[in-house]
């Protein structure tokens, strides 16, 4: 399903700035 | 005349001294060694989130676990907190939503 690809795109890049 | 016998030794006894600090100690304080405190945080997460967290991570599931199923497993939390933790770890980037607001998948167990 597309939309579990973009929010777990949209979660990676939650995490990632999150852990700056 | 008389003689004058003028000698200088100019030879200085050169000592380098080049003394390698010893490593300091660095605080750290990843309080990692006892696992099973239950009221300790881990990774700036409560013990609810933890436990929540732990759960999403062990769902082998493609469309990842249902909150009704977290609240089976986790008998003793009320759904509310479940909601919450469920919320602060998507807020955190730690879990998403799948097939829809109802199921989560960790992001950290790829």
């Amino acid at each position: 399903l597309e939309r579990i690809a973009r929010n777990k795109r949209a979660a990676l890049e939650r995490l990632a700035s999150a852990q700056t | 005349g008389k003689p004058q016998s003028t000698s200088v030794s100019g030879a200085k006894g050169g000592v380098s001294s080049n003394i390698t600090p010893p490593s300091r100690p660095v605080m750290e304080s990843t309080g990692g060694s006892y696992a099973g405190a239950n009221n300790m945080v881990n990774n700036g997460l409560s013990a609810n989130q933890n436990q929540v967290l732990s759960l999403i991570r062990s769902c082998p599931d493609p469309q990842g676990i249902s909150i009704q199923d977290l609240k089976q497993r986790l008998s003793g939390i009320s759904l509310g907190v479940i909601k919450q933790a469920v919320e602060f770890l998507s807020n955190e980037g730690h879990i998403f939503s799948t097939i829809d607001e109802d199921h989560y998948k960790s992001t950290d167990n790829d």
